[in-house]
């Protein structure tokens, strides 16, 4: 069986905002570890991957691994009904097809209960695998969310370049284009300034649509990392005290 | 127009 106990649930909360439009259904592997979830959309284009760690609960227990196949859009409509600074008690019965959960309310006597219809959901797990990445940029999350937002409006694609200038971003739209260089800021570290390693000069073409809905996750921390190598998928992490939000996307090709 | 290949392609299932 599964009962774990969260402080708040705005955590679960801002995950789920995080990844609802990504992913319709998705399977949350719980162990004594922690539970992680990792999911593909519909395209196979981009991939979540999740951990919250045990450690990150006031009481967590798991007695053998367990999936919870949920329905994302079910999963946030119940969630909506707890306040962000509820205690938050997710339950569920070995092989059973219901997910409890109850919310606590900080101030009061309110306890709310909710259950859940839980699903079987056959997913592929993929092997991601450890990869040296040719350039990290760390950053201010907000900024990266400005930044995807703001060429959004112009065209369907980014560049992101990496080279010993700094972090620039590309977007070439039909009718209007611009860039944007960020440089490493030698006297403010992050959460507030941009860190850039380099080992080798990276250019990569990615989809707008999917970077404006990782960029959601900027509720769960104030950094997000960027690793980018050529030709492979850029990865988009964003750490926070309980655990973890990473996204990966396959770069654009040119024809 | 460029496009993009699946994650299947760079990741291998478990």
């Amino acid at each position: 069986m599964l009962e774990a106990r969260l402080a708040e649930a705005a955590i679960l909360k801002r995950l789920l905002d995080s990844i609802k439009e990504l992913v319709t259904d998705a399977n949350f592997e719980c162990n004594e570890e922690g539970i992680n979830l990792q999911a593909m959309d519909n395209s196979h284009v981009a991939l979540v991957s999740v951990k919250l760690s045990a450690s990150g609960f006031k009481k967590y227990r798991c007695d053998r691994p367990l999936p919870l196949g949920v329905n994302l859009g079910s999963f946030t409509k119940v969630l909506k009904c707890a306040k962000d600074d509820d205690v938050c008690i997710i339950k569920a019965a070995d092989d059973a097809d219901i997910l409890s959960l109850t919310y606590e309310a900080r101030n009061s006597d309110r306890i709310a209960e909710y259950e859940m219809k839980l699903m079987d959901i056959d997913a592929d797990t993929l092997n991601i695998p450890d990869t040296d990445y040719d350039a990290r940029v760390s950053m201010p999350s907000a900024e990266f969310t400005r930044i995807v937002r703001d060429l959004s409006q112009l065209g369907e694609s980014v560049r992101i370049e990496v080279s010993k200038e700094g972090v620039r971003f590309i977007s070439d739209g039909e009718a209007a284009n611009g860039n944007i260089l960020l440089r490493q800021t030698d006297d403010d570290a992050p959460p507030e300034g941009v860190t850039i390693e380099m080992n080798q000069h990276v250019n990569l073409t990615f989809s707008l649509k999917y970077l404006v809905n990782f960029a959601k996750s900027s509720t769960l921390s104030n950094v997000v990392q960027l690793m980018l190598s050529n030709d492979v998928p850029l990865l988009v992490s964003y750490d926070f005290n309980q655990g973890h939000i990473r996204y990966y996307l396959a770069p654009k090709i040119g024809d | 127009v460029a496009d993009q290949h699946s994650l299947d392609r760079y990741f291998g299932a478990k």
